[in-house]
């Protein structure tokens, strides 16, 4: 079990250590504290590099040091005579003798403690992206106002993600721009368009500063936009690289911009706006579109009046005109609606009179009424031709709608009489 | 009909037969209306009548068109207080309704009416035709329609016919009355309210209109007087459109 402190003594101390013996120490006390290390005896046969006997303290794969001779305190308060600190909680102490100990040096006596680590400090990477705290056995890292600690307990960043921006017009900046952006952030914005419309981001080159790329080419700090399957970025540097006017032929588009722990660049501010899409325009036979526009975009609202002699039939209904309204999908509401011809169906029979059955009864086209000659004529001379007219009726020139009346001829016998005058 | 010849429906299609007991004859000028003297219906306010026959024998009526009669129209002027013992004629006009429309065809065809214009003004010498099945010089009436070419002759000449036991001079003549024949060719008993046919002016084919109705006279075989038909076209008109059916209009 790790312990807070201990003592160490070369084998038969204070009596002469023995020839040929290797001994070793593995040292430990709790994580978070290291090792302080001082022998306050130390007499180990003296050669160069200590290559006879020696103590060595060795931490992780790094000798701290190797002792041999002998020490004498150089204070007078202290009996320390030698001394190590290491900010390893770890720590091995072998010692090693040869085949003689003909003088008979009595070895050493040392002690351990376990000390504090100011993990602030005491190593040269920093622990903490920004404000690091010490204490016993430990550390702790706390942020500026407006950060906050990542998961990782030791980097900053700024609470910057999750605003959705649902106006159709709008503008977003990386956080505290144009001042310096925050390090360690991954902000990410959300553009939420009504469906129908497309985000389209705008972007000025003097408006984007943000940590270049390294020599391979990666961003440390990027931007980034997401649209559905589609990805623009990530873009880094100083003036914007991507295209200056982005469609993303989606109603919504996540905007990733992310940091690392260096930088102080001012950032970027990007304006949007929604793009409706567009329905196409139908040039549709027989009819006219009200508003006529060279482009038509979501939501626009348009009067489809069928041309004279054409109708729009909804269920059994004729009308001459409908409203179609551009939908989301880019299709026109309505779409199956047509202008088609009017049909002004099978004329009404009349009495003492017929018409030829007609190739078809459409807008335009004409009957011919006849009466049963030679004893029925038409009381109205010119009014057996009606034509198909846009309202579906029947009409003549002169009757109008009326029917042609067949009416008896008068005074016409089949025979001439032939009188026998006497 | 006297001084005629046999003839048959083709040539008068507008000719209708008043079975007895009006034994008489009429004029189609309409799907709907058919034209008579007034003293033929005075008594008969429902007559059933025949259209496209030439034969009235009974079998062969079975053949032609049976006209029923809806209302009968007499004009305002006649007099009907003086049928037993008549000697006023003027006004001998009347209208028949028919309930069902006539079906016209090679026998059956209406007669025209004069209009107001002077043209369809009957003049002396004109010849007219008329039709019947009544008397003939030979019979009391005949099953054969008759006809005859007539001319229109000063009314004095009507006034001037000595009839056997008549006195003509009782007799009341108007302007309403058109005198007709010669001597031999005359109207009869049993012809009363047929058509006095004369050909339309300035018609390249021939067409005839109703120029006067079979009325009365003093004696057969000379000169008979006609209702002047010209004169009760306003009076026919009006009846006919205030009693038509909203179909007809």
């Amino acid at each position: 079990e790790p312990t807070l402190h201990g003592e160490i003594l070369s084998p038969n101390y204070p009596q002469a250590y023995p020839n040929e013996v290797e001994q070793s120490w593995d040292l430990e006390v709790p994580e978070g504290y290291g090792i302080r290390l001082y022998f306050t005896h130390l007499d180990i046969e003296l050669s160069e590099d200590c290559a006879y006997d020696s103590v060595r303290i060795i931490s992780g794969d790094f000798e701290e040091g190797k002792l041999c001779g002998q020490r004498t305190s150089k204070n007078p308060n202290s009996p320390i005579v030698e001394e190590f600190q290491v900010p390893s909680n770890k720590l091995r102490v072998t010692f090693t003798s040869d085949f003689s100990n003909e003088e008979r040096f009595t070895g050493f006596a040392a002690y351990y403690v376990a000390v504090d680590i100011d993990e602030c400090t005491d190593f040269v990477d920093v622990p903490c992206s920004h404000f690091c705290n010490n204490f016993l056995g430990g550390y702790f890292c706390s942020c500026p106002p407006e950060y906050f600690l990542h998961d990782d307990m030791k980097t900053c960043g700024v609470n910057c993600s999750g605003e959705v921006f649902t106006e159709l017009i709008g503008e977003i900046t990386s956080p505290n721009y144009p001042s310096p952006y925050p390090e360690n952030s991954r902000c990410e914005y959300q553009i939420l368009l009504e469906k129908g419309f497309q985000v389209v981001v705008t972007m000025r080159r003097e408006d984007f500063d943000v940590e270049p790329a390294d020599s391979e080419g990666n961003c440390p700090d990027s931007l980034v936009f997401v649209a559905g399957d589609r990805k623009f970025g990530p873009y880094c540097g100083n003036g914007f690289p991507g295209p200056l006017k982005i469609e993303t032929k989606s109603n919504t588009l996540d905007v990733i911009f992310q940091t690392d722990h260096a930088g102080e660049q001012k950032g970027w501010k990007l304006r949007y706006y929604g793009d409706p899409i567009p329905c196409p325009k139908e040039t549709g036979a027989h009819s006219v579109w009200e508003p006529d526009k060279a482009k038509y975009v979501f939501k626009d609202v348009v009067k489809i009046t069928c041309m004279e002699g054409f109708e729009v039939v909804q269920g059994n209904v004729g009308s001459t005109s409908f409203y179609s309204t551009c939908q989301n999908n880019g299709q026109w509401s309505n779409s199956k609606l047509k202008c088609q011809p009017v049909d002004c169906s099978l004329p009404e029979s009349i009495p003492h009179g017929s018409f030829e059955e007609p190739a078809n009864t459409l807008f335009g086209s004409v009957i011919r009424y006849t009466c049963e000659e030679p004893y029925y004529s038409m009381q109205t001379e010119g009014g057996g031709d009606y034509r198909c007219t846009g309202n579906g009726s029947w009409v003549n020139e002169l009757l109008g709608t009326e029917l042609p009346l067949c009416v008896p001829v008068c005074g016409v016998p089949s025979e001439p009489f032939v009188g026998t005058q006497r | 009909i006297f001084g005629g010849s046999r003839t048959k429906i083709q040539s008068f299609p507008w000719q209708v037969y008043f079975p007895p007991p009006s034994r008489a004859g009429g004029a189609l000028i309409d799907e709907y209306w058919v034209l008579t003297a007034a003293h033929v219906v005075e008594n008969n306010p429902y007559p059933v009548m025949y259209a496209g026959t030439t034969s009235v024998v009974t079998s062969h009526l079975a053949n032609a068109q049976l006209l029923t009669a809806e209302q009968v129209f007499i004009h305002p002027g006649w007099d009907m207080d003086s049928k037993d013992s008549r000697k006023n004629f003027d006004n001998d006009i009347a209208l028949v309704r028919l309930k069902e429309p006539v079906k016209m065809g090679p026998m059956v065809s209406p007669i025209c009416l004069p209009s107001n214009s002077v043209e369809f003004e009957p003049l002396e010498g004109e010849l007219g035709l008329i039709s019947g099945w009544g008397r003939t010089e030979k019979r009391q009436s005949v099953n054969q329609l008759m006809g005859a070419k007539l001319p229109i002759v000063p009314l004095k000449k009507c006034q001037e016919v000595e009839g056997d036991g008549v006195n003509i001079k009782t007799y009341v003549f108007t302007d309403n009355m058109i005198c007709a024949g010669e001597k031999g060719t005359d109207s009869c008993g049993g012809d009363s309210g047929g058509a006095f046919a004369v050909q339309h002016p300035h018609e390249e084919n021939p067409k005839f209109y109703v120029a006067g109705l079979v009325s009365w006279g003093a004696k057969c075989g000379t000169y008979g007087i006609y209702t002047r038909v010209k004169n009760y076209v306003d009076w026919i008109v009006q009846t006919m459109q205030e009693n038509s059916t909203p179909s007809e209009d």
